[in-house]
């Protein structure tokens, strides 16, 4: 299994719609999906309809259950989050390893799955630091705008501080450019600054209402509109991806 | 002095872009502004120019420092955040009445302003909880798109959790759509059902590259697209706050 987790402490920058549509597109080429929703608003669980019934990853923090996901279909399966994990940070303080927590739960399943990835919310406290300590790899999703590109410094720092003392392989698999609108000169200038310093995916998601559509209707972007800009970007990606573990 | 806090936990939803304009916005009027960076991101800093040497609110939140503000111009004043905000949670466990300090810090500047703006960041954390103990009234900027619709509820409970315990005057000054595009029938239908469900201002801040290209001017809106509808638009909400305190 390779876990990939996708990360960015800046708010709004398309994490979830990346880890619920690269998830499906990953899906619909026979592999076995499973995304793991490491945020307290759940909205990835909220998106595929697999909101908590009680069996989430607050439990599995706790100690108290192993990863038991919703199945979407045959090959994405969704393990949901609940609110209380926003509370982890705090209740993990003593605990000894509180980094791995992660990492040890889903070596127990590493053998159904080909991919596991895990959606953070915007913050680089606990629950981030497990994800990057329980991943192969690293997508940091960024909308070319300019608050957005002010964090990434930070981002890339506390991914090196993971990588010197708790997991040694991870790798920053690449920046990926999103709500792309290329009208606007300022998403231009700033995809260009952004390609200089880091290693940017080949594929830019553009801007598309659709993207923001499909969660009402509880489905990834190629159910939902499989002709629209988006489904072709995240179909570009998933390739991208694929590619790169051949 | 009246005290605002703009809050809410889902990212991206124009927090910082709406301290930053109603504060320059009541400043313009004659009002004398304190804009507080609350975010470990520092996007209210970086936006204005007033990034910490040093002097920051992760010092005053250490009782090594009160307010000591940046002056941008006569009227607005900005305290800048620090990365460090971010580990404040946790140091601040076992100190007594931690959910005071912000208030606290702010009644000894009390007399020098009309007017106080809390930025908070995408948490529902320790530094939120500091700013809904330390406000009098909230303001709730909503994308409305239905990933960010699925919090509010459970922003709205946090309200009413500090309303009984720790500030009994706080309110709800009102809902702010943010990002909106008439021409996108999502938002229209979102920003309909928010409408039926919560107290939303009269103003509707437009989508507007304008409001986010002015921050890499280190400039508010008024002052880098004047006559753009981003400045028109705060402008309207300007007035209408003011009109809620006459
Ligand atoms: N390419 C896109 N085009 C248009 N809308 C998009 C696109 N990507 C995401 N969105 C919408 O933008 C909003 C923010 O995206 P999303 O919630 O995925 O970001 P996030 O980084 O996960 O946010 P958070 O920091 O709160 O976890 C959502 O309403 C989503 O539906
Ligand atoms: N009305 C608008 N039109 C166009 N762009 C906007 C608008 N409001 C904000 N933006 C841009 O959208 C992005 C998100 O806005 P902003 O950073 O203010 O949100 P936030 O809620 O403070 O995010 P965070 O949760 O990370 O603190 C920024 O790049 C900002 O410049
Ligand atoms: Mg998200
Ligand atoms: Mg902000």
């Amino acid at each position: 299994m390779k876990t990939i987790a996708i990360v960015n402490n800046k708010g709004g920058v398309s994490k979830t719609t990346t880890a619920v549509n690269l998830g499906a597109g990953l899906s619909r080429k026979g592999q076995k999906v499973l995304l793991v929703d490491l945020d307290g608003q759940a909205n990835l669980s909220q998106s595929l309809g697999a909101v908590s019934d009680g069996i989430d990853m607050y439990k599995v923090f706790k100690g108290d259950i192993g990863i038991t996901p919703h199945k979407i279909n045959e090959n994405l399966h969704v393990m949901p989050a609940s609110e209380l994990l926003a509370d982890l940070e705090l209740e993990l303080v003593s605990e000894f390893e509180r980094e791995r927590f992660l990492k040890n739960a889903l070596s127990e399943i590493e053998r159904e799955y080909d991919f596991a990835i895990i959606d953070c919310g915007p913050s680089k406290g606990l629950l981030t630091v497990n994800a990057l300590t329980a991943c192969d790899d690293i997508i940091i999703p960024l909308q070319s705008e300019y608050l957005a590109l002010q964090g990434v410094r930070s981002l890339t720092d506390l991914v090196f501080r993971v990588k010197k003392s708790l997991n040694p392989k991870v790798r920053i698999l690449g920046v990926l450019i999103t709500m792309y609108d290329k009208r606007k000169i300022l998403n231009k200038s700033i995809a260009a600054e952004i390609s200089q310093h880091y290693p940017v995916f080949e594929t830019i998601i553009r801007e598309n209402v659709s993207l923001a559509e499909a969660p009402t209707a509880k489905s990834d972007i190629f159910n939902y509109a499989p002709r629209s800009m988006g489904a072709k970007d995240y179909e570009n990606l998933t390739n991208e991806i694929l590619s790169k573990y051949e």
